[in-house]
């Protein structure tokens, strides 16, 4: 795009192809696309630039931290369709508490998938925390409620409750999840303190339905995205967050312990052009 | 949907003889938008316009439809060519064990996918086993040999796993020993652009007769869909895909960009995370989920 310096219709065609390529969306791109046409800029350099500063200036408001020392402990529940890396970035996260002297439990609530409660325990045992869990096809809404008794009663910091994957079009699993949640408001209100919807980068407009249906149903609180280390540029993001307005914490960047990364809105728009 | 806006696109042409460059322009444009909600690759999007575009230009408009329908049928006609026909044609020829191997991105489906298709041939009367490839990721291997107990199949167990290539060796002589005729080889999710990670798979592809590489695909991936199916067929050679997660609301434009740039068939699609949710691919069912 920016080989020629002088701005013509090539070039704003081939601004058209790096967003809907980048999974930004034919709405979301042309919106972004009339507004640069309204900044008159000189030449493809400046609107380079420009297009990262308008991208960047989209998601700013958005890229927050948590605040997880509000309360004690606090509590995190982790949800999203399956293969995502909800289980994968439950490790990653305990791993950013525990680098801050957190203590951390882990609450093993997919209770349904083959081998899951294994699998997150094999990340406790690398971490040195403690996980609770319960049989395979338990309540995962039992696993959630003993997880949180046991933290309290431990009086750790941070408890990270795993879900099992599931699509925002099955209504009896969303209700699923409104019961884990009905079940921890019993022990406080202010639980869970986040809920975090974990959005993989390679997907494409679907990404936009999920975040919908999982915040109207249970109010995802907070927006992890996964596997950017791939070459999915993940442009989906910028319309799920402007339309629902959810911060988003962290990025993954691969699969291992410490790939997980403050979500940065100007390195996410430069992104785009890697 | 596609229809009412074709048809708003073509209350005009009511009166008119034939399909022309001019009236069918919008029409074209509605169906880019509709193929880009989908997910389907720009690129993609542009070839198949062109070809819809020589298709109907120049057709009388029929009495007995409406000029939309018309329209829609060639668009449609033209995505169930493209998308093949209905075949889960596996091959299976040559001394046995057959062997079927998954590839694909992380969290796409494979490992459930490959007990699907083992209870699916073990009701076609064939005797498959499932091997776990995949020594990477925590539990894998407990994962489908939990799967393998759940369809009381045969799972290829070892103790300490060493490489792919060794595990995959191994399960030949197991297959052998316990009269399994077809093997289906689980392997790891990997990036198209690990190149340690795709040489295995090409060293797998190269020391040992495979009779099937299918590409397991998540339906709700997006423009990705064309390069990762576009490297993982240079690097090893797939003979079929596998479309995933069909049970939700994607509208898998994905099916079009890989079957596109890779010529290979969509052999089955996998519509739940239960073992018997496993259906042969249809193409004219795609084809209208596609369009919306
Ligand atoms: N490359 C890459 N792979 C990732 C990332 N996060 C997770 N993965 C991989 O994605 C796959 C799925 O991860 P899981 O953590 O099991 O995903 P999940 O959402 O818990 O899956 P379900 O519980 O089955 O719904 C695994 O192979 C992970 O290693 C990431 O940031 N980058
Ligand atoms: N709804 C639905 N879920 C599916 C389908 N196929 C697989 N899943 C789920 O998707 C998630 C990931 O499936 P896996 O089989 O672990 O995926 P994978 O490709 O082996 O993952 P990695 O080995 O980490 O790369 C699990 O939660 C599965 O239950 C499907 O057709 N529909
Ligand atoms: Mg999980
Ligand atoms: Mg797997």
């Amino acid at each position: 795009i920016l080989g020629k310096s002088v701005i013509d219709d090539v070039v704003w065609e081939e601004l058209e192809t790096l967003l809907i390529t980048s999974d930004v969306g034919i709405e979301t791109s042309s919106t972004i696309i009339k507004n640069l046409r309204k900044q008159n800029f000189k030449d493809t350099a400046s609107l380079k630039k420009g297009l990262i500063d308008e991208i960047t200036k989209l998601l700013v408001p958005y890229s927050q931290t948590i605040d997880f020392n509000r309360n004690k402990p606090f509590v995190i529940m982790v949800v999203g369709v399956n293969g995502v890396g909800k289980t994968t970035t439950i490790a990653k996260l305990a791993k950013y508490f525990v680098d801050k002297n957190k203590k951390v439990v882990l609450g093993a609530a997919d209770t349904f998938r083959a081998a899951a409660i294994e699998q997150l325990e094999i990340w406790a045992k690398r971490l040195g925390v403690d996980i609770v869990k319960q049989k395979e096809n338990a309540d995962p809404a039992a696993v959630a409620y003993d997880s949180l008794q046991y933290t309290k009663a431990k009086d750790y910091d941070v408890l990270i409750i795993d879900t099992a994957g599931r699509l925002h079009t099955k209504s009896n699993l969303m209700e699923e999840l409104k019961k884990i949640k009905r079940v921890l408001q019993k022990v406080s209100m202010d639980y869970p303190d986040e809920t975090l919807l974990i959005l993989d980068a390679t997907l494409g407009q679907n990404s936009i339905n999920q975040a919908k249906v999982f915040t109207e149903s249970i109010n995802a609180t907070g927006i992890i995205m996964t596997k950017l280390d791939g070459t999915a540029k993940g442009g989906v993001l910028i319309n799920v967050v402007t339309s629902l307005r959810i911060p988003v914490y962290f990025v993954g960047v691969g699969e291992g312990i410490d790939d997980l990364e403050i979500f940065d809105a100007r390195s996410f728009a430069e992104g785009l052009f890697e | 949907t596609l229809t009412d806006k074709l048809g708003q696109v073509f209350k005009k042409l009511r009166g008119h003889g034939r399909i022309t460059e001019s009236n069918i322009t919008e029409a074209l444009r509605e169906v880019r938008i509709a193929l880009l909600e989908a997910d389907v690759h720009l690129k993609v999007v542009k070839e198949f316009l062109e070809r819809v575009k020589e298709k109907a230009l120049g057709q009388e408009v029929l009495t007995s439809v409406t000029p939309a329908q018309q329209f829609i049928k060639i668009v449609a006609d033209e995505l169930v060519n493209v998308l093949g026909s209905y075949t889960s044609e596996l091959d299976f020829s040559g001394k046995p064990p057959a062997v079927i191997m998954l590839v694909g991105l992380q969290g796409s489906g494979k490992t459930t996918q490959a007990a699907k298709l083992a209870l699916f041939l073990r009701n076609k009367k064939r005797k498959p086993g499932l091997v776990c490839l995949d020594i990477y990721r925590p539990a894998a291997y407990d994962q489908l040999k939990k799967l393998s107990a759940q369809i009381s199949v045969p799972f290829f167990e070892y103790e300490k796993p060493k490489d792919p290539l060794n595990i995959a060796k191994e399960s030949l002589i197991f297959a052998d020993k316990v009269g399994v005729d077809t093997l289906i080889f689980d392997t790891a999710g990997r990036l198209h652009i690990d190149q340690e990670l795709m040489d295995e798979l090409k060293a797998l592809r190269n020391n040992i007769k495979i009779n099937e590489v299918l590409l397991v695909v998540d339906s709700m991936i997006g423009q990705e869909a064309l390069n990762v199916a576009e490297k993982f067929n240079q690097e090893v050679k797939l003979t079929g895909l596998i479309l995933t997660k069909l049970d939700g609301d994607a509208r898998g434009g994905a099916a079009l960009s890989a079957k596109s740039v890779t010529g290979v068939p969509i052999k089955f699609i996998g519509v739940g995370e239960k073992l018997n949710a496993l259906e042969v691919f249809h193409p004219h069912r795609m084809a209208s989920r596609i369009l919306g």
